[in-house]
């Protein structure tokens, strides 16, 4: 454990319980697009079926807050919250997103095992589940201010592994480049977002994309 | 190296 990795850790866990309570507390799904959290509940229950694989009672807890978080957001979008639900924004077409990851987790893996190749599907997916969130804000050309502040806290999160990476690779000769390329490509997808959240959001605007 | 028995990240 180290700086990157344990800020990067909580910045992921912020990024889910600023989501949780949006909807919570505005009774509200408004903007939020439901196939992304779809997307990340699969990533987590795909990833952390090693879970029996005991690594520490950190790892396990957090491992046991992303499930259960994750599934508690697709309940309150789908179920509790669904008339707010804003579904004719949230039209990514994801097969286009699940399909891919599965065959190159299957092409591309540290070994042909049904754990690893899910795994390794779970950091190609997760690395492409923001788009059809990103997508809606695109096609709605805004986002509520909690929701850029979601956004940041959880694209920061992968950038901050990326320097976590880096430290481990110099201090414990230790890396994976299958989680740094994915890693890699999901801190890129958010690129345009966080410039957009430093130029406005931060300045008190809202998240609006040029006409 | 790349020691993929146990993933140890999140």
């Amino acid at each position: 454990m180290n700086i990157f990795r344990l800020v990067g850790d909580l910045s992921h866990l912020l990024a889910i319980i600023i989501l949780l309570l949006k909807i919570w507390k505005t009774r509200s799904c408004a903007g939020i697009s439901g196939k992304s959290q779809i997307l990340f509940a699969i990533v987590y229950t795909s990833r952390y079926l090693d879970l029996p694989n005991f690594v520490s009672m950190y790892n396990t807890l957090m491992k046991i807050v992303f499930i259960a978080a994750s599934y508690a957001t697709v309940y309150l979008i789908y179920m509790k919250f669904k008339a707010t639900y804003d579904h004719n924004h949230d039209t990514f077409r994801v097969e286009f997103l699940v399909l891919p990851s599965f065959v190159l987790a299957l092409l591309i893996n540290h070994d042909f095992t049904v754990l690893e190749v899910l795994w390794t599907f779970s950091i190609y997916m997760e690395s492409v589940a923001i788009l059809p969130q990103l997508f809606m804000v695109s096609k709605t050309g805004e986002a509520e201010s909690i929701t850029s502040h979601y956004l940041f806290a959880l694209g920061s999160y992968r950038a901050l592994y990326i320097l976590n990476w880096i430290y481990r690779y110099t201090t414990e000769d230790h890396y994976d480049l299958i989680a740094i390329v994915a890693g890699i490509v999901q801190t890129v997808l958010y690129c345009d977002f966080f410039y957009l959240y430093i130029t406005k959001v931060l300045k008190g605007k809202k998240l609006q994309l040029p006409a | 190296s790349s020691d993929f028995d146990i993933h140890d990240e999140l």
